[in-house]
């Protein structure tokens, strides 16, 4: 069986808001290791990786290994119901055809339990292989996501370039052009407001903005995202979730035949 | 034309 009650519960409203608009239907991975999912948007262009680690949890219990099939629409729908300070408990049993998510108001006044039914999906579990990247640049979330959003509005690809210079995020569309250059930036107030960009040779990859954006969902998660470049792969597109663990979002890109 | 990849070009079932 399983049971995990994470305290901050808002962490895991968040986590489905910024995985639910990408996957439909998706296995939760229940281990000792922690609570976890893997998945490919229905195109199979783009993969998401999440953690949330077994220590993050105030109490977790898991006796084996399984796996629980989730409409994450349905899953969103259900924690929109606990607020924001609300204590989350989870329950599901190996074979089980449905989860409980139990809500606990801070000062206990208010307990409710929602029960979902659980699915049966068929999923591949894809390796991901270690890699070198090429270029790796730590920003601001928000920066990020409010530069996803702008180009957006001119055009449906952007290529991500990484020089000398700084990183490069470029767009065109049918009304113009569009280039934002971020430079290196560590004289700031506070660590999470800095670019950082480590560049082992220049790289440029395209992407489709549509995903970039629907990536940028799971800002409210962490100040700070991670975007790890290599010719020829899938940029790595990393949100840390505080004490807990990681959502990973793996974009394949656009290739010139 | 940029072609777009699918992640199964990349990543195989583990």
């Amino acid at each position: 069986m399983l049971e995990l009650r994470l305290v901050q519960g808002s962490l895991l409203k968040k986590v489905l808001e910024s995985i639910k608009d990408l996957v439909n239907d998706a296995n939760f991975d229940c281990s000792a290791t922690g609570f976890s999912l893997q998945a490919m948007d229905s195109s199979h262009v783009a993969l998401v990786s999440l953690l949330l680690r077994s220590e993050g949890f105030e109490h977790y219990r898991c006796d084996k290994n399984f796996s629980m099939g989730m409409n994450l629409g349905n899953m969103s729908k259900m924690l929109k119901c606990a607020g924001n300070d609300d204590i989350i408990t989870i329950k599901g049993d190996d074979g089980g055809d449905t989860i409980t998510f139990m809500f606990e108001s801070p000062s206990q006044d208010k307990i409710a339990d929602f029960e979902m039914k659980l699915m049966d999906i068929d999923s591949e579990h894809l390796g991901i292989p270690e890699a070198e990247y090429h270029a790796i640049v730590r920003m601001p979330s928000a920066e990020f996501a409010r530069i996803c959003k702008d180009l957006s509005s001119i055009g449906d690809t952007v290529i991500i370039s990484v020089t000398k210079e700084g990183v490069k995020f470029s767009t065109k569309g049918d009304i113009g052009t569009a280039n934002i250059v971020c430079r290196q930036n560590t004289t700031v107030d506070k660590p999470e407001e800095a670019t950082i960009i480590e560049m082992q040779e220049p790289v440029s990859l395209t992407f489709a903005l549509r995903y970039m954006n629907s990536f940028t969902k799971a800002s409210p998660l962490s100040n700070t995202v991670t975007i790890s470049l290599s010719s020829e792969l899938p940029v790595v597109v990393e949100y840390k979730i505080a004490e807990m663990g990681y959502i990973r979002y793996y974009l394949a890109p656009k290739i010139e035949d | 034309v940029n072609q777009q990849r699918q992640i199964t070009n990349f990543f195989s079932p583990s």
